[in-house]
């Protein structure tokens, strides 16, 4: 059962990650016409620019986190900023999206320069988040859950980011038992997307010197 | 531009809103 109080929190954190997205003019131009290799990288370094600042946007919506000591946000928000993008990428993905549109998008990133041995585990990432047919409130979570780790590197009071996760897990958890009746590893499954997006994350750095290198 | 800034300088524009200056 979801409290009257989880259900405001749900609300609170859907409603900040459906207002929270990319501008559309950003996101439109992923999908003109052909760009040089060097236009390319200009463009995918915006969208992950506006990807940080939509997220930021996000995360001061979360309830408390703008108490936190204000070092401790940054380390937070640092620490999951690459892996709450591959989950909003992964999201784009799973969507459907006008005929050919995934294609080019897909195609896009492929030639955006970055190394095959990268490429592969993100794909396969953003399949196995497809598959889970998460609804809203499950990705807005997941993704809340994602910033709130209290074991990035340079966070000092861990503690009390565990305090604002807690919370957040043992709604996802509910609501993964309410939305997914038949699926009781549901739950299960998604902290296990958590644990691959880390294996992305460990990765990002090599894969952007890839990126560059090309 | 925004582009040319490092992700730490990125979020701390934005939490403190003044990503445009």
């Amino acid at each position: 059962e979801i409290t009257k109080e989880q259900q405001a929190l749900m609300k609170v954190i859907a409603d900040a990650y459906n207002r929270h997205q990319i501008p559309q003019d950003v996101a439109k131009k992923l999908l003109q016409d052909q760009y040089s290799a060097e236009e390319n990288f200009l463009l995918l370094t915006e969208m992950a620019t506006s990807q940080v600042q939509v997220l930021v946007e996000f995360t001061k919506n979360i309830p408390g986190f703008l108490s936190l000591n204000h070092e401790d946000q940054i380390a937070l928000l640092k620490g999951s900023a690459v892996e709450a993008m591959f989950l909003r990428s992964a999201q784009v993905f799973s969507k459907k999206m006008p005929n050919g549109h995934n294609e080019v998008l897909e195609d896009r990133i492929r030639r955006s320069g970055i190394s095959e041995e990268f490429m592969t585990p993100m794909f396969n990432f953003y399949k196995s988040i497809g598959v889970l047919h998460m609804v809203q409130e499950e990705q807005a979570l997941l993704t809340a859950i994602t910033i709130l780790t209290p074991d990035r590197p340079y966070v000092k009071d861990q503690q009390a980011v565990e305090r604002l996760q807690e919370p957040m897990l043992d709604l996802l958890r509910k609501l993964c038992v309410l939305q997914h009746p038949q699926k009781p590893q549901y739950f299960a499954c998604l902290l296990g997307r958590l644990t691959e997006l880390r294996t992305l994350n460990y990765y990002h750095a090599e894969m952007l010197t890839s990126w560059r290198m090309n | 531009p925004a582009s040319n800034l490092g992700l730490e300088d990125i979020i701390r524009k934005a939490l403190m809103g003044n990503l445009e200056e």
